[in-house]
């Protein structure tokens, strides 16, 4: 006989979890975007020994316009609109209550992207569309052209969308922009760690369009691996990052997913529907000076 | 006897018993569905 405890769906404590397992998924990226809770599918507590619960929970979250490198607080994003080409997650997660503290221990998730038709709305690209990225450095080189004597390199393509209006194919494009050191015409970006980042948001076409750039300085620390390499990476940074498959936008998604598995207790909890069937290991903790 | 048993609140129910359980999950949807 197994004992199941089911509380409501949307009570305190299943909320509790729900908004802890954002967070997690969230912490987990340094590509892509902050996703906000949507609904809470489903609750189960197994009660264990010594007063230890195992929480199994289901949870649907919302793309949000807000980049992981933003600071902005993902309670203050705001959800893509489903015009927009909503891109949704399905989460299994996994929780531990030890002493009456919650930690996630394992979650599954699927990203998907509304299929809906919406005639004259703007629809995904693939995040290496030829044409699309034509308009990204065209429109990074206006930015360039107001920032003095700082130039700015692309960091990461978040998302590229086109619509169809009477002067062609109009562009709506967001990609992260850091500091870069230049040599005669080339530019990469800086690992300086004080950098100075933004997340850009450009919409029109090649000849003529806006932009929109927000800027920040996101806190770095050095990182020291076992072979003394030193590496910049955020505060807090993702305790896994496990990409599956063909998940980067050198293969022509749309977006950017959420990390598909991270199990490595192999926990039993987690359902067997998954776009991710191997398990991976998780990569060891990183020493953090 | 050998059915697991749903704790639903103060409630105790049998898994096999009335579909009670289903009316308390999902949850709200917060943005849309």
């Amino acid at each position: 006989q197994v004992n199941v405890l089911r509380p409501l769906c949307d009570s305190p404590e299943a909320e509790e979890a729900a908004l802890l397992a954002r967070d997690y998924l969230n912490a987990q990226h340094t590509h892509g975007y902050k996703y906000e809770l949507n609904r809470i599918e489903d609750i189960k507590i197994f009660p264990g020994l010594n007063g230890t619960d195992t929480y199994v929970l289901e949870v649907d979250l919302l793309e949000t316009d807000c980049h992981v490198l933003d600071p902005t607080p993902v309670a203050n994003c705001t959800v893509r609109p489903k015009m927009m080409t909503a891109v949704e997650g399905d989460c299994d997660v996994v929780l531990k209550k030890v002493g009456g503290v919650l930690t996630v221990t394992a979650f599954k998730c699927k990203t998907e992207e509304s299929t809906e038709d919406c005639v004259g709305c703007f629809n995904l690209l693939p995040l290496n569309d030829t044409a699309a990225l034509d308009f990204v450095h065209t429109s990074l080189a206006t930015f360039n052209n107001n920032t003095g004597n700082v130039t700015y390199a692309i960091l990461e393509v978040g998302r590229i969308s086109s619509q169809v209006v009477s002067g062609g194919h109009q562009y709506l494009a967001e990609y992260v922009v850091t500091e870069a050191n230049c040599t005669d015409d080339v530019c990469m970006p800086t690992s300086d760690p004080l950098a100075e980042r933004g997340i850009c948001t450009a919409k029109g076409f090649t000849r003529s369009h806006v932009l929109q750039c927000k800027m920040f300085h996101i806190p770095m620390v050095p990182v020291v691996d076992a072979n003394s390499t030193v590496a910049a990476v955020p505060v807090s940074p993702p305790a896994v990052h496990i990409h599956t498959g063909s998940m980067s936008h050198k293969h022509g998604l749309k977006h950017h997913k959420l990390t598909p598995l991270h199990n490595p207790d192999l926990s039993g909890h987690l359902s067997e529907s998954s776009e991710s069937a191997e398990i991976v290991p998780v990569a060891s903790a990183v020493a953090v000076d | 006897p050998a059915a697991p048993i749903i704790t639903l609140g103060h409630v105790t129910i049998s898994e096999t018993g009335p579909a009670l359980s289903r009316s308390v999950c999902p949850g709200r949807i917060r943005f849309f569905d």
